[in-house]
C-alpha cells in the first residue's frame, strides 16, 4: 500500500490513506495492464483496452490530490479552535461521502472490508446530523449578497413565496386576464 | 423568516472568520468586498433586467451591454490583468451578464494568451490597443470535427519566405474553428491554433494572432467566413462563433513567438518544452475549477436557505410541519455538497498558487514541474466540474418542484457547471492526459518527482 495506516472510522488520517490507496491501486494496475498488453498488440489498441480503467485512474489520483491537500490546508491553518472543529467535520463528512460514493473500489484498492464499508455508511449519516445545525452559518459564510445569488428560494430573508409570485408576474401570459389567442375562432365554430 | 432567524442565532463559530477561510485571508476578503460593491453599484450595472421573456438578439445586446460596462470598470479601476479572471468569477459574472459574457474569452483566454505567448516586442505592439478596446479578441482553437485532440486539428499555416506570410487556411467545412466565446458577432481579432508548416515540413499547433474583422467598419475581412453557431443548454450570449480562412495571409510577425519562432528564411526553432503553449490551457483550466466552485456555493446556499423555509409532512406537536432538511434524505442530498465546497474550493486554490509558481519557474527556464501542472490541471478540471455538475443537480432536486423553476436560478447554475465538463477540455480528454502522465510515472519512465509531488506515493 501506498500508506499503510489501518483504516478506522472517523479518523479522517485513515480515510487519506484509503484514497490514497485507491489511487495507487487504480494506476498500478491499469498501468500493470497496459505493460502486458503492449507485449501482444499494438499500442493504440493496448491503449484503447484500458481506456476505462485508465479514466478511473486518473478520477482517483484526483481524489487524492483532492483530500490530500485540504488535509494541509486544515493542519496548516491558524484559526480559531471552533473554525477548526467545523473545517474537521467538513472534511469527515466529505471523505465518508467520497467513500459511500465509490464502495466497490474502496474495497478492491482500499483496504476497506465489507465491515468497514457498513461502518462508514453509518458514520456518514450520523455525520449528516452532526453537520446539520450548522448548515446556514456554513452557507452564510460564503457571504453572497442576494444581488448575486439572484434567486426566489435562495436570498438571506428566506422569503420564498412572495418572491415567486413576484416573477411570475413578469410573464407576458399575465400581462391581460385574457390572452388575445383566445380571442381566435374556437374548435367548435371553424 | 423566523425559520432561518433561529437558526442564525447562535452560529458556532465565527461566521466573519470563516469567511476569510473561504477567501483565502481576511485582506482577500476585503478586495472582493470592495470589487462588488463596485459591480453592484455601478450606474451601468446596478439595475437589472429579466432577461427570460428576451429574444437571443436582445438578450445579446442586453448582456453584451453590461460586460463593456464591466470593462470600463476594470479601465477605471486600474485592476490588474491577472485580476481579472478571478473578479469575473461565477459569482459576479452571473449578475453582470446572466445569460453568459460575451466578453469573457477575450478577458480569460485571449488576454492571458497574449502574455504568455507573445514575445516581448509582439506585447509591447498589441496590449495598448486591447486594452483601450480598439482589439476584441477571442481564442479560436476547437474545430468543427476536431476537439480536444489538438494535434488533429487542420487548420493550416504555411509560411512564404517570399513574401514573409503565413497561409492561413481551413481545408475543408470540418476544420471549420467551432466554439470560441465571442467569436459570433463580438470579437475583431483571434488568436488561432493551426498547423504551422515551414520548408514543407509540419511544425505543429502553433499560434497566430488574425484580425478577422475591420477595426472600423467590424465587417469580415477578405477570405474570413465568420458568424454565430446558435443556441445552446446555457450560457446562450456568450456568443459562440464560427471562423474559415480562405487563403488569408498573415504577416510573419504575427506568429506568437514566446516559444517557438519562424525567421524570416523560413528556419524554425522549437519551443523549450513540447508543453510550453500550454500555458494558458492550464490557466484556464484551474479557473474554470474555481469558477465552477463558485457556482456549486451559489447553488449550496440557495437550497440551504430553501430546505429550512420549506416544510412539509404531518404536522408535528407544535402544529407545525416538519422542515424537509429534518428528513435524513433531505440532509443527504444537500449537506454534503456544502462540505465539497470548502474541500473543493481550498484545494483548488492550492492548484492555482502552485500553477503561479510554475508559471513563473518556467518563464525563467525550468520547466521541470510543467508536465505534473499539465497533469493535475486536467484531472482537477474533470474532477470539479463532474462533481459540481452532479452535486448542483442534486440540489436542483432537493428544491422539489421550485427548483426546476427558472427563478430558483438552479437550472441556469446547472447548465454553467455542466458546460465546464463539456468546454476546455472533454472531461474524459483530460482524464486520459493525466492517466498518460500516471502512467508514466508508475512505469519508472519519467524523472522522479520532485519533493512534495502529487505522484510521489507512486514511485514508493
Amino acid at each position: 500500500p501506498a500508506d499503510d495506516t489501518p483504516f478506522a472510522v472517523g479518523s479522517p488520517a485513515a480515510y487519506v490513506a484509503a484514497v490514497g490507496r485507491v489511487a495507487r491501486g487504480r494506476v498500478t494496475e491499469v498501468a500493470a495492464a497496459l505493460q502486458a498488453d503492449r507485449q501482444t498488440m499494438p499500442e493504440p489498441d493496448a491503449w484503447n483496452q484500458s481506456l476505462v480503467q485508465l479514466v478511473a485512474a486518473a478520477l482517483a489520483h484526483g481524489r487524492y490530490f483532492v483530500v490530500r491537500e485540504f488535509a494541509e490546508v486544515v493542519s496548516q491553518q491558524s484559526s480559531s479552535r471552533a473554525i477548526q472543529q467545523m473545517l474537521e467535520l467538513l472534511f469527515s463528512v466529505y471523505l465518508a461521502h467520497a467513500v459511500s460514493r465509490a464502495e466497490g473500489d474502496f474495497i478492491t484498492y482500499g483496504g476497506l472490508t465489507p465491515s468497514d464499508i457498513r461502518l462508514n455508511r453509518r458514520h456518514l449519516l450520523r455525520l449528516l446530523a452532526e453537520l446539520r445545525p450548522h448548515m446556514i452559518p456554513l452557507t452564510d459564510a460564503f457571504d453572497l449578497p442576494d444581488r448575486l445569488i439572484n434567486s426566489t428560494l435562495g436570498a438571506w430573508d428566506g422569503d420564498v413565496y412572495r418572491r415567486m409570485f413576484e416573477q411570475a408576474s413578469h410573464s407576458p401570459l399575465n400581462t391581460d386576464e385574457v390572452p388575445a389567442s383566445f380571442h381566435q375562432a374556437m374548435r367548435s365554430k371553424l | 423568516h423566523p425559520d432561518l432567524a433561529v437558526e442564525r442565532a447562535s452560529p458556532a463559530f465565527d461566521i466573519e472568520e470563516m469567511t476569510n477561510f473561504v477567501d483565502g485571508g481576511k485582506d482577500k476578503t476585503e478586495m472582493k468586498r470592495n470589487t462588488w460593491s463596485k459591480v453592484l453599484n455601478h450606474p451601468e450595472l446596478r439595475n437589472t433586467k429579466a432577461t427570460e421573456y428576451m429574444s437571443h438578439e436582445e438578450k445579446y445586446r442586453y448582456n453584451l451591454s453590461r460586460a463593456t460596462a464591466m470593462l470600463k470598470l476594470i479601465d477605471e479601476e486600474g485592476m490588474d490583468v491577472n485580476e481579472i479572471s478571478k473578479v469575473m468569477s461565477h459569482t459576479v459574472s452571473g449578475f453582470t451578464t446572466p445569460d453568459g459574457n460575451p466578453l469573457a474569452v477575450h478577458q480569460v483566454m485571449f488576454v492571458p494568451t497574449l502574455m504568455n505567448q507573445a514575445d516581448d516586442e509582439q506585447v509591447s505592439r498589441w496590449l495598448g490597443d486591447v486594452f483601450n478596446g480598439t482589439i476584441v479578441g477571442t481564442y479560436a482553437q476547437t474545430e468543427l470535427s476536431h476537439g480536444t485532440f489538438v494535434r488533429g486539428l487542420r487548420t493550416t499555416a504555411t509560411y512564404d519566405p517570399a513574401s514573409r506570410t503565413f497561409d492561413l487556411h481551413t481545408p475543408d467545412v470540418s476544420a471549420a474553428k467551432w466554439w470560441p466565446g465571442g467569436l459570433g458577432t463580438t470579437a475583431n481579432h483571434a488568436v488561432v491554433m493551426a498547423q504551422l508548416y515551414t520548408d514543407g515540413q509540419p511544425r505543429g499547433i502553433h499560434p497566430f494572432m488574425v484580425a478577422i474583422r475591420d477595426r472600423e467598419t467590424h465587417r469580415p475581412l477578405p477570405g474570413i467566413t465568420v458568424g454565430e453557431i446558435g443556441p445552446k443548454l446555457g450560457q446562450n450570449t456568450l456568443n459562440n462563433g464560427y471562423l474559415l480562412f480562405d487563403h488569408v495571409k498573415v504577416p510573419r510577425e504575427n506568429m506568437l513567438m514566446r516559444n517557438a519562432r519562424v525567421n524570416e528564411d523560413g528556419s524554425y526553432t522549437k519551443p523549450s518544452h513540447q508543453k510550453a503553449s500550454y500555458g494558458t490551457m492550464v490557466f484556464t483550466r484551474v479557473a474554470i475549477a474555481l469558477d465552477t466552485v463558485d457556482a456549486l456555493q451559489i447553488a449550496a446556499t440557495i437550497a440551504a436557505r430553501y430546505s429550512i423555509v420549506r416544510r412539509q409532512g404531518e404536522p408535528r406537536d407544535d402544529g407545525q410541519e416538519p422542515q424537509i432538511i429534518d428528513y435524513q434524505t433531505q440532509q443527504l442530498k444537500v449537506l454534503p455538497h456544502i462540505a465539497a465546497c470548502y474541500v473543493l474550493r481550498a484545494s483548488t486554490a492550492r492548484l492555482w498558487e502552485h500553477h503561479t509558481h510554475v508559471t513563473s519557474e518556467v518563464r525563467g527556464g525550468d520547466t521541470a514541474l510543467l508536465p505534473e501542472l499539465h497533469a493535475t490541471a486536467c484531472c482537477l478540471k474533470a474532477l470539479v466540474t463532474q462533481d459540481c455538475s452532479e452535486a448542483i443537480e442534486a440540489l436542483r432536486l432537493s428544491c422539489g418542484g421550485h427548483g426546476y423553476m427558472t427563478a430558483s436560478r438552479l437550472p441556469a447554475l446547472y447548465a454553467y457547471a455542466t458546460a465546464g465538463a463539456t468546454y476546455e477540455g472533454e472531461n474524459t480528454v483530460l482524464l486520459l492526459q493525466t492517466a498518460r502522465y500516471l502512467v508514466k510515472q508508475a512505469g519508472g519512465s519519467h524523472a522522479p518527482p520532485a519533493a512534495g509531488s502529487a505522484v510521489t506515493y507512486l514511485s514508493r
